[in-house]
């Protein structure tokens, strides 16, 4: 085994919220601007973004 | 790495040496300004190959869950951490989950499960396959599609759209939509620390026959030495055809653990390795 390297192995985290939204988007709506703020506590950045009428899927850096 | 962003649901994948908790506080506050509430936390991973490496709060498991702890509002009562083992000392499978419900299922669908798979030391030949060539004057977006193509990754589910990128000099990240479904692939193909990771979800209802194929795809596209594989699900079930998928192929369980968390279920978490191990 190398004595450094890139480490492969993700952390996941996952969130379930509940509340009222009669439109149903919910975090959906939440600006670009938010998830990159969110994103650079993280440190990491989107490269590449697509979505469906179900949900918004974004490819990050690292 | 990746982010999905459903009404009520966020789910973030990251790798390196990201801090991934420090997310919790922004997201939380940023779901209260929409009116929307906290009610599950569920944080996954395995264990990292060079954990030295790890910055704070990812220093330990330990480190870990007094973090979620701490960031997480007192309502999520109903908290459990724990590392699950395997005969594997290099994979073992970290677990903690939050609720404000005791109640099994109440957040997830009965009949839904999440399948995470780690798989390390990769085929040479089929890792070779997620390196750029030098000067290619491709995008990340092009790069990546040619990746998925050579691979075989687009046929493991043909009918899904896929968003994927080739990062520069190595390395790849995929993730697919097929409805109200994700999946995603994330690989880093350097020798001597080669990683891939598959992440999906579906159905115990699902055809009978979809979880075994997909796994298989998925494995064969990598011909891993060793992998692990998580399911978190609300019955067991599903765990039974994970190694009739995987040993007609060459893969031998060498260990399986099963432990129950409030809201989520179960969390059955299997290693296998090649018979030639």
């Amino acid at each position: 085994m190398a004595v450094s390297g890139f480490e492969g192995f993700e952390k996941r985290l996952e969130l379930q919220f509940s509340g009222d939204d009669p439109a149903g988007l919910g975090l959906r709506q939440l600006e670009f601007e938010s998830l990159e703020k969110v994103l650079h506590a993280v440190q990491c950045t989107v490269v590449s973004a697509v979505g469906n009428q179900y949900f918004d899927s974004y490819v990050l850096s690292e | 790495s990746s982010l999905f962003v459903y009404p009520t649901k966020i789910i973030i994948k990251t790798c390196g040496t990201t801090q991934l908790l420090k997310s919790i506080r922004p997201l939380l506050n940023y779901a209260c300004d929409l009116g929307l509430i906290l009610c599950g936390c569920r944080y996954t991973r395995g264990s990292f190959i060079f954990p030295n490496s790890q910055p704070y709060p990812h220093t330990s498991f330990r480190e870990e869950v007094m973090y979620l702890e701490e960031s997480l509002p007192s309502h999520l009562c109903y908290r459990k951490a724990t590392v699950m083992p395997s005969k594997l000392s290099s994979h073992s499978w970290h677990v903690f989950t939050a609720s404000d419900d005791e109640e099994s299922h109440s957040h997830m669908p009965e009949e839904s499960y999440t399948i995470e798979v780690c798989m390390t030391e990769l085929d040479h030949v089929l890792a070779r396959k997620f390196f750029r060539r030098p000067n290619d004057g491709k995008s990340g977006d092009s790069a990546g599609k040619e990746m998925t193509e050579i691979t075989g990754i687009g046929e493991i589910n043909p009918n899904a759209i896929i968003c994927d990128f080739a990062f520069d000099p190595c390395g790849y990240s995929m993730n697919s939509l097929d409805g109200d479904r994700y999946s995603t692939i994330h690989v880093t193909p350097e020798d001597g620390f080669s990683y891939a990771s598959f992440e999906c979800v579906g159905s115990i209802y699902d055809h009978r026959n979809n979880l075994v194929e997909v796994l298989k795809k998925a494995a064969l596209v990598f011909r891993p030495a060793t992998m692990s594989v998580s399911i978190t699900c609300a019955e067991h079930e599903v765990w039974t055809r994970v190694a009739a998928a995987l040993e007609p192929l060459g893969w031998k369980c060498r260990s399986c653990a099963v432990d129950e968390f409030p809201t989520i279920g179960n969390v059955i978490f299997q290693t296998f390795t090649t018979r030639r191990k």
